[in-house]
């Protein structure tokens, strides 16, 4: 994260490769299942041996009998609609719920954050020298509404995308973030309405940034939670 | 430091059966602490050339047999792991072979062996005993011959004739860097012993054969499975944690059948504007991290010093600056231009479309599609939909009467608002949507306003510690 400081985000996980080394990020969005970038795993379809999903730590390199460390192997990814960039992993068993580790609520299907909701991204990725990334960052990013979103990218931004302010001084998601949340405040929860996929430059200033918007793919994800 | 183990062929939840009656096992022992423990028992013993290991019981079984000798059959099993002497099992020798026991019977020149119990066409001072290994009419080395096992043949007029078993090293050569490689050296170029994958001593390490499926981590042999310069091993030395394997290089005089395949598939995997897996094969021409930061040349050494220079790596294409992923990483990536920045992924490259071109369109969410498209947007077949297997659907021609369900075709029983769908053939994958796009003429309903009234259960809640700080 650049432009982020140290925070909490008890839903933010930690996607591992085999050698156990961070890779991506991905939100908890039920007890065996979470959401990450289709960019971020290499097959839809063979077995994801090996890989595994880190959560109830802020550490990026925690150690091995760290207390409320929960190391889940991934037993199968389901990627998501045209379009939409993303996949959904099962984990082998469902987590421990606590103070640590917590699910993020989905958006109700279709709903469109209203611009200037105040909203905040998670993940212990590449922080372009404005702080360390050896544990988990969180910073705040405000959301736009399409059009003027728009209005900078010259009609390319879908609906199925949600954009957030670009500030003067970089802030936003960078390489290892991908897969992370974009979560906002409603109705006293923290909502999943955004999913970090890679931008052309991280952060770039004055530039907004653009998300997945979760909520027009709700539908598949709890029809996918429900049938497998 | 050296395992009991390495003298052992493992085979994986598998069980080896022996179909004459009369063929007896050892009884299974149940007071052994693990499977290094079954391999010390059996080491020694002339008449024990295999084991069951029974991983819920810790029991082992010792067998006189291996899935060479007549009469046995491989099964799978749930249970046990099969571990066979090396010498029975390997198809290559160690050294001159003294210790082979393999089943090679037909001499270098094609004529068949003499049986060592015999002395006829060609009378002979050996005498077959369980130490000397002299079995059937098998080619064995029971003078040290360096030119490795022979035989007496069956011809008279010529005596004995070496049977032309290639050394381990010698029967698979290293293409390229040797991530494929795939035989049977278990020595490192310094001679020291290598250490079996599967153990966790003398060194430990992350490269457990359960998790890198397709390493093919087997035993311990010489494989290459972090993108190294060459296969290597961690060794039964305390002292040396790894080293490289000593193998001859395929070279550039491929014979034509692995040349031609290992071309075809490079040209047929080559991407030049997406990466498809995890890029190993793109060869596009981006030169920057998916944080914009420059990348720095594969032929530099600074800012970063590194082991990916471009002649060690020749089929990997480390040209200029460009991404690339030469060690098996998630993606292709690069060393930047930045000291305090060592190495990031060029996640901004697009992934290759998996998907087939449609194959028809849909109005609205294609709840009222009745074409006969029957292919997922990846190929895959679909299942019909009064069948069983391999899903148990939940929508059924009786339960969903008015969906139209027929056949295997593409339908939307449950008004999916991404179109059409259906449960495939493949057993890992439940549905999928179809081959299929929206229609041209047909415009996608906007996003709805947002409903009044939000009740969130369970979820998004979090302790801020920070706030209650403040």
């Amino acid at each position: 994260v650049v432009g982020g400081h140290p925070g909490n985000s008890p839903w933010t996980v930690s996607l591992r490769n085999r050698q156990g080394q961070h890779f991506c990020g991905g939100s908890l969005v039920k007890e065996q299942w979470v959401l990450t970038a289709r960019q971020c795993i290499w097959s839809c379809h063979e077995p994801l041996t090996g890989y595994e999903v880190w959560l109830g730590t802020i550490n990026q390199n925690p150690q091995p009998g760290e207390a409320n460390l929960q190391r889940v192997p991934v037993a199968k990814a389901v990627c998501g609609p045209a379009g939409s960039q993303l996949v959904l992993l099962k984990l082998e068993r469902p987590v421990i719920l606590n103070h640590h580790v917590a699910l993020i609520c989905l958006p109700p299907e279709q709903y469109v954050v209203p611009p200037g909701t105040k909203c905040e991204i998670a993940g212990w990725g590449e922080s372009i020298g404005t702080s360390n990334n050896t544990v988990l960052h969180v910073a705040s990013m405000n959301v736009i509404s399409n059009q003027e979103c728009n209005t900078k990218y010259r009609g390319h931004i879908q609906e199925s995308e949600i954009c957030t302010q670009g500030l003067v001084v970089p802030v936003g998601a960078c390489e290892g973030d991908y897969g992370g949340p974009l979560a906002c405040y409603t109705h006293d929860c923290w909502v999943l309405q955004g999913l970090i996929i890679p931008n052309r430059v991280c952060a770039r200033p004055r530039w907004p940034a653009i998300f997945t918007r979760v909520s027009v793919f709700v539908d598949w994800i709890n029809k996918v939670m429900q049938l497998e | 430091q050296r395992s009991p183990l390495n003298d052992f062929q493992l085979f994986r939840g598998t069980e080896l059966r022996n179909l004459l009656h009369t063929a007896v096992p050892g009884p299974w022992q149940e007071d052994v602490a693990d499977a290094e423990e079954c391999a010390r028992r059996c080491g020694p013993l002339l008449d024990c050339r295999a084991f069951h290991y029974n991983m819920s019981s810790h029991g082992c079984q010792l067998l006189p047999w291996t899935q060479h000798s007549l009469h046995t059959q491989l099964y799978h099993s749930s249970l046990c792991h099969l571990f066979q002497k090396k010498d029975y099992v390997r198809t290559c020798i160690m050294d001159n072979g003294v210790s082979y026991r393999g089943t090679v019977a037909r001499t270098a020149g094609g004529l068949p062996c003499q049986a060592w119990s015999r002395r006829f066409p060609n009378d002979h001072k050996y005498t077959p005993t369980p130490k000397n290994g002299l079995e059937e009419n098998f080619c064995r080395n029971p003078d040290g011959d360096p030119r490795g096992p022979w035989c007496y043949t069956t011809n008279r007029s010529v005596r004995f004739q070496s049977c032309g078993i290639k050394t381990c090293r010698e029967a698979v050569c290293v293409l390229c860097n040797g991530e494929d490689y795939r035989g049977e050296v278990d020595v490192t170029e310094s001679g020291r012993e290598c250490q079996r994958w599967d153990l966790q001593h003398p060194h430990s390490h992350p490269f457990q054969p359960e998790k890198f499926l397709d390493k093919d981590l087997k035993d311990n042999y010489c494989r290459n499975p972090d993108g190294s310069e060459r296969p290597w091993c961690y060794t039964t030395d305390p002292n040396v944690e790894r080293e490289f394997c000593d193998l001859p290089s395929c070279g550039p005089n491929l014979p034509p059948t692995v040349k031609g395949s290992k071309s075809q598939r490079r040209n047929k995997g080559k991407a030049l504007n997406c990466f498809r897996g995890k890029g190993e094969d793109y060869r596009g021409t981006t030169n920057t991290t998916s944080a914009g930061v420059p990348c720095q040349r594969w032929d530099a050494q600074s800012p970063h010093q590194h082991r990916f220079v471009p002649e060690k790596y020749a089929c990997k294409d480390l040209r200029e600056n460009f991404c690339r992923n030469p060690d098996g990483s998630e993606a292709p990536w690069c060393f930047t231009s930045r000291p305090g920045l060592r190495m990031a992924f060029c996640h901004q490259i697009p992934r290759c479309t998996e998907e087939l071109v449609p194959e028809g369109c849909y109005h609205g969410s294609g709840e009222q599609y009745r074409g006969s498209v029957s292919k997922t947007r990846k190929g895959v077949q679909c299942q019909h939909w009064s069948s069983e297997t391999p899903h148990k659907p939940q929508f059924t021609p009786t339960s969903a009467p008015q969906a139209g369900l027929e056949a295997n075709f593409c339908r939307n029983p449950d008004g999916d608002s991404h179109g059409p769908w259906c449960y495939t053939l493949d057993p890992d994958i439940l549905f999928d949507y179809c081959a299929l796009q929206r229609c041209d003429d047909d415009q996608p309903p906007s996003i709805l306003d947002p409903p009044d009234q939000v009740v969130f259960e369970k979820c998004g809640k979090r302790v801020d510690k920070s706030n209650k700080l403040r």
